[in-house]
């Protein structure tokens, strides 16, 4: 009986470890699929428009942005060299990094809210190996919030 | 129940190898993805992109580029917020994203 | 007081990241805004 409640408690630890590892690769997986889109997306529209755009219109990828209300006072000191930044918010803000971006953009399909149509789904899977097909259809019938 | 257990623990084992495989392999890939020259320069979002994804959109939005490795921290002082930022590999880059 | 340090600049990095940092935010921004109103602390009960 007691090894029996050994091995109970090590598959419970195994089960959540594997919980875990699959939501890391969904994650993965998300960002794979909305990296490629972007980056076809402009290819398309600079082959559309023939030239880039202008480079004060765009931002390059890492970045993270900080949205706040418009009445928020941001008290910012900035040293000479641009290596040390200090705000002070006098309300709440939010942070989010490029991914998310990507994601509210539709990047990712809607694959990361099970929210993802069986076109979209199609053009998804041809942006991942085919080992990882499996998992983007999973994703697309909202194995995601299942985890 | 014990043999039960065992060899369910054996097949979990096997999904857990399964799956770390495959995190290094989609890990790699990225890194591949993203490092690539022609990738480097088609992987931007314009700012009307961003503007979009802001609800409700008057909001200020502020955008950080910063070198890899630089240490953002949020501190709670007894009034407002601060956000410090510290760069040991060049200079960050912060500007507002315009409204129009 | 909390504090939170991430580092930031590479891409893709881990997706919650800055959920800690949003959370603490908007939970202590509540509180913030209940200390300045002040209507925050129950009042005692009158003795009846």
């Amino acid at each position: 009986a007691q090894e029996c409640q050994d091995l109970e408690a090590e598959r419970k630890r195994r089960l959540e470890r594997i919980k875990h590892k699959q939501s890391q690769l969904q994650e993965l997986i998300l960002q794979q699929i909305a990296f490629k889109n972007l980056v076809q997306r402009n290819r398309q529209m600079e082959l559309q428009n023939n030239r880039p755009p202008p480079a004060n219109t765009v931002i390059h990828l890492p970045f993270i942005i900080i949205n706040t209300s418009k009445r928020t006072v941001i008290d910012c000191s900035i040293s000479n060299d641009k290596f040390e930044y200090l705000f002070n918010f006098d309300n709440m803000f939010e942070i989010h990094d490029d991914v998310e971006v990507l994601k509210r953009m539709g990047m990712a399909f809607g694959l990361e809210a099970g929210r993802c149509s069986a076109d979209q789904l199609k053009i998804a899977k041809t942006l991942v190996p085919k080992v990882l097909q499996p998992y983007v259809t999973k994703m697309a019938q909202g194995a995601i919030n299942q985890l | 129940r014990f043999q039960k257990l065992q060899h369910e623990l054996s097949e979990l084992t096997e999904a857990e190898e399964k799956l770390d495989e495959l995190i290094n392999k989609s890990s790699l890939q990225l890194r591949l993805l993203t490092e690539d020259t022609h990738n480097k320069k088609l992987s931007y979002i314009r700012c009307q992109d961003l503007r979009n994804t802001v609800d409700p959109p008057d909001q200020i939005v502020m955008v950080i580029r910063a070198p890899p490795e630089t240490q953002m921290q949020v501190s709670e002082p007894s009034e407002g917020y601060q956000i410090s930022l510290k760069s040991s590999n060049g200079p960050i880059d912060v500007f507002l994203c315009p409204e129009d | 007081r909390s504090r939170i340090l991430v580092s930031i600049g590479e891409s893709f990095g881990s997706a919650d990241k800055f959920q800690k940092i949003n959370q603490m935010v908007s939970s202590t921004d509540r509180s913030l805004k209940r200390s300045l109103e002040g209507g925050s602390t129950p009042k005692p009960l009158k003795r009846l």
